[in-house]
């Protein structure tokens, strides 16, 4: 995350690590329910097996394991059909945990949005994950507010890519505070107005480079666009079909 | 060096460079097709080069018109040709880099960008007779895969190729904009152009979802899977997958009228009899809905004199051995109508989610 701030322990709950050997952290991910996390579909390029991957929850500085934390092997991975690589649309992946995690005050699901709930244009929301800041790689979790940008806005940005509606932009036009790599796979998420709930409404996808030149905003997975998918993998899953 | 699995690690003594195949898009279309790496702008890979910044700088500049082999040059820099003898890396000449560099830094300069710094040209040797570096040939394609190429020879993004705005000097990006000029299918009523490997491929892409009518020709007592496949009716949702894609089994439970419960067995809408329903059914109805928890069951009496016979199916007696399996697949019909005649009303709750206690703030 560029341009955010060391997180504390319990504030994102639902935030989670994505490894695998020899590397360690790979992507971030989001806890959606018990046995449930979403990520991006292109964190398996070129390593979609189930049984090398294992998922960290409770965690706040990667290099300190704290009791807070729990560790999950990874029963089954969903990438989504329609995920091109070339263009990074449809870039979604429902990720089945081995067991259950134990729902706690550092390990708590996230909700989804319903059917056509999408966040406004210009309200303020956080991203987090353990990706580059810029500088370095860190090992405690980093937040950043993040202003949902609108689609035509956010094209003018890409020239060389579309938008979908798959997409969903959010940052600033300086790229100020942005996603970057090593976050992707990781929520962008909105308080809800009633009751201070936290609904997931993107997966950090891409963007322009982030590490040496700071350019635009960052394009996340809509979540919103795929929560009927989402339940449905989930359904098919559940109860072997 | 690039270590691929099951490679011997190369030692300091040999060089490990070696040829590999291009596939950045952008550079498709080069009198070389292969590469190697690190390439002269430091990244380590092609997948590097195509998230970089300069993949997006160089297909803009083109636009521009300021140099026509500024494309050329630029990919001479993302993807270096690669010698197949020596393996090493072929560098444009350094007349190529100076006129590319002299022609369009100036446009650059007028939109607050820096030509990137990794290209010093002195690093390029001279052309001359017996060096070897890249030229560009005369008939060299002056525009990327990247671009749609005007009348005028001009090129401009693809993304702007029939976008509604006129960006070619001679407006030719925005002629010839149907679908099928464009090799697409039109999905009917609306104007918008889809592939045709998205035809009846399961994903509703046009408005009105035409793309997924009429993809398959089944029998009358047949039904159509997602992926218009053709299954038996009877086979519809009784809890085991006929369907490739299972689709067989979707959206075989709802709750109708707000809170009854209906099933979807053999495409037809059946209620479920009350008795021998229980909470663990309950459980498994809510869950299986993605709806969290139960919040609320009551055993509805049918009201009378519903015209028509109402459908009924009944819990199967070893449902419990059935685990795994979802609601449908624990329900059976039968040859009499339900005893209590009471149907299940269910109310779900979600639970809990987009909380965190441990970030509670704490009174001072």
């Amino acid at each position: 995350i560029l341009g955010g701030r060391v997180s504390r322990p319990g504030r994102w709950p639902w935030q989670c690590s994505l490894q695998s050997d020899p590397s360690g952290h790979i992507c971030g991910c989001v806890l959606i329910g018990k046995k449930w996390v979403l990520t991006v579909a292109h964190c398996f390029e070129g390593r979609n097996s189930a049984d090398l991957w294992e998922v960290v929850l409770g965690i706040n500085n990667l290099d300190h394991p704290s009791v807070t934390m729990q560790t999950r092997g990874v029963a089954s991975v969903t990438v989504h059909p329609r995920y091109t690589r070339a263009v990074v649309d449809y870039d979604i992946s429902v990720v089945e945990l081995d067991r259950e995690v134990e729902i706690t005050g550092y390990v708590r699901p996230v909700c989804l949005p319903e059917p056509g709930q999408l966040p406004v244009a210009d309200t303020y929301c956080y991203i987090t994950g353990w990706g580059h800041m810029g500088n370095r790689m860190p090992f405690k979790l980093q937040e950043g507010e993040v202003r949902i940008i609108s689609v035509s806005q956010c094209q003018s940005h890409f020239d060389m890519k579309t938008i979908t509606s798959r997409m969903l932009c959010a940052g600033y036009e300086a790229g100020t505070v942005d996603s970057c790599m090593g976050d992707s796979g990781g929520p962008l998420v909105c308080e809800e107005a009633r009751g201070g709930s936290w609904t997931l409404y993107g997966l950090t996808s891409w963007g322009s480079v982030c590490f040496s030149k700071v350019l635009g905003p960052g394009v996340y997975a809509n979540v919103t666009h795929f929560t009927p998918w989402i339940h449905r993998q989930i359904y098919l899953h559940t109860f072997h079909l | 060096c690039i270590s691929t699995p099951g490679a011997t690690l190369c030692d300091t003594r040999n060089n490990c460079s070696r040829c590999e195949p291009i596939t950045l898009e952008l550079c498709m279309n080069l009198p070389y097709n292969s590469t190697t790496y690190p390439n002269y702008l430091g990244h380590s890979t092609q997948r590097e080069s195509s998230g970089s910044w300069e993949a997006s700088l160089f297909p803009a500049l083109v636009q521009t018109n300021c140099y026509k082999y500024l494309m050329f040059f630029a990919c001479t820099m993302l993807v270096p040709k690669c010698d197949a003898h020596t393996h090493q890396r072929v560098p444009p000449c350094r007349s190529l880099c100076r006129n590319s560099k002299e022609r369009c830094e100036s446009v650059l300069g007028v939109v607050g960008l820096v030509w990137p710094e990794d290209s010093d040209c002195n690093q390029f040797p001279e052309d001359g007779h017996n060096v070897t570096c890249l030229l560009p040939d005369p008939d060299v394609d002056e525009c990327s895969p990247s671009h749609f190429k005007c009348r005028s020879g001009r090129c401009v993004l693809s993304s702007k190729h029939c976008d509604g705005h006129m960006d070619c000097d001679d407006d030719s990006d925005e002629d010839n904009c149907g679908c099928v000029e464009r090799g697409l299918w039109a999905c009917p009523g609306t104007r918008q152009c889809i592939k045709h490997t998205m035809i009846c491929d399961g994903f509703p892409d046009c408005p009105l979802l035409e793309d997924e009518r009429n993809c398959s020709v089944c029998n009358d007592n047949e039904l159509s899977c997602n992926n218009h496949q053709c299954v038996h009716r009877t086979l519809w949702c009784d809890g085991k997958k006929h369907c490739s894609d299972s689709s067989d089994e979707w959206d075989c439970v709802s709750l109708s009228e707000g809170s009854i419960l209906t099933v979807f067995r053999t495409a037809v809408d059946y209620q479920v009899c009350a008795d021998d329903w229980t909470a663990e059914l309950s459980q498994l109805t809510c869950s299986q809905l993605g709806l969290g928890v139960p919040a609320s069951v009551a055993l509805i009496p049918d009201p009378p004199g519903v015209p028509g016979r109402r459908r009924w199916l009944h819990v199967h007696p070893d449902w419990r051995q059935r685990n795994g399996s979802a609601l449908q697949g624990l329900l059976e019909k039968r040859g009499h109508a339900c005893y209590s005649r009471k149907r299940v009303s269910l109310q779900c709750t979600k639970e809990d989610c987009g909380l965190r206690p441990a970030a509670r703030v704490y009174k001072r």
